[in-house]
C-alpha cells in the first residue's frame, strides 16, 4: 500500500 | 487594481476554493500573489495576477490582504464574468478592501466591501528544480483523463518513458490507463501534446486531489506537468499575455 506524503517532507518554511 | 474582466478572479477562487479557505495576498509593484496549503498539507498552490494582468495597476507600499474566500466568493458572484474590477486597498485603513464592478453597456455600477483578516501565513520555499520529465498538453484533455480515470481507481499513476506519457488508475474491479505520444501533426502549439524526460519514471498521486488541480483548465488552454522523483508533481497553467500563472504542488503517494 501507499502512504500519502507531506508538502513538508519536500518543501521547508521560508 | 482593475481587471478588465471578472472572469479572471472568478476562475482563480474557483482554483483554489476547494484547496483553500483563506489565504494571504501579497501586493506590491509586480502584482497580485498568494501561496497556500491545503489543511492536510498536501497541495501548496500558488497564484501570481502579474501586472499585466490588469488594465491598470498600481500599488505604492506593498500590502498583504488576508481574504476570506467564503465572502469573497459571495461578492464576486455579484459580478458579471465582462463586467470591470475594481479592488481598492488603503493603506490608511487596512481593515476591509472595496471591490467596484462596472458593467459598460449598461452603465451600471456595484460597490462592495470585504472585511480583511489576520492570517497567520505561512510561506513554503520551493526549490528550483530541474525536473525528470516535463509533459504539456491541452488542460481540457488533461482534465478529461483525470475525470474519468478518478472514477475508475483513487490512486492515479503517471508514467513517463519512450511509450509516452501513461495515466493509470487501480480500481476494486477495474482498472484503465491512457497512454499518450507526442503529438507531431497538430499545428495549433495549445492542442499539441510535447514530453521530454531523462530516465523513465513512474510516480502515483491521490486521484481526488488531481482532480481538483484540474479546474484551473479554465484559466489556460495549456497545462504542463514537471515530474522527478521523490518530489511534489508541479501542474502548471499559464494564463495568455504574461497575465501570470497558477501552480499546485501536490505531493506523492510512496511505498
Amino acid at each position: 500500500t501507499l502512504r500519502q506524503s507531506r508538502i513538508d517532507d519536500f518543501f521547508r518554511p521560508t | 487594481a482593475r481587471l478588465p474582466r471578472s472572469a479572471v478572479l472568478k476562475k482563480i477562487l474557483d482554483s483554489v476554493k476547494d484547496l483553500v479557505k483563506e489565504t494571504n495576498w501579497d501586493c506590491n509593484e509586480e502584482g497580485m500573489s498568494m501561496q497556500a496549503l491545503d489543511t492536510g498539507r498536501i497541495v501548496l498552490v500558488e497564484v501570481m495576477l502579474r501586472e499585466a494582468a490588469f488594465e491598470s495597476y498600481a500599488c505604492e507600499v506593498p500590502m498583504t490582504l488576508g481574504i476570506d474566500m467564503e465572502p469573497f466568493g459571495k461578492v464576486l458572484r455579484c459580478a458579471g464574468g465582462d463586467e470591470k474590477v475594481t479592488i481598492k486597498a488603503s493603506r490608511n485603513d487596512q481593515d476591509h478592501i472595496e471591490l467596484v464592478f462596472e458593467n459598460e453597456e449598461k452603465e451600471r455600477m456595484s460597490a462592495f466591501e470585504l472585511k480583511l483578516m489576520d492570517i497567520d501565513g505561512e510561506h513554503m520555499a520551493v526549490p528550483d528544480a530541474e525536473w525528470g520529465a516535463e509533459i504539456s498538453m491541452p488542460s481540457s484533455e488533461f482534465k478529461k483523463i483525470v475525470m474519468d480515470l478518478a472514477e475508475i481507481g483513487s490512486d492515479l499513476t503517471i508514467a513517463v518513458s519512450k511509450l509516452g506519457v501513461t495515466f493509470t488508475a487501480q480500481g476494486n474491479n477495474c482498472k484503465g490507463s491512457m497512454v499518450l505520444q507526442p503529438s507531431t501533426a497538430v499545428d495549433k502549439k495549445s492542442e499539441q501534446v510535447a514530453i521530454s524526460f531523462t530516465e523513465p519514471l513512474e510516480m502515483t498521486f491521490a486521484a481526488p486531489y488531481m482532480k481538483m488541480i484540474t479546474k484551473a483548465a479554465a484559466l489556460s488552454s495549456t497545462v504542463t506537468l514537471s515530474l522527478d522523483e521523490a518530489c511534489p508533481i508541479c501542474v502548471r497553467y499559464e494564463m495568455e499575455d504574461n497575465a501570470g500563472h497558477i501552480k499546485y504542488y501536490l505531493a506523492p503517494k510512496e511505498d
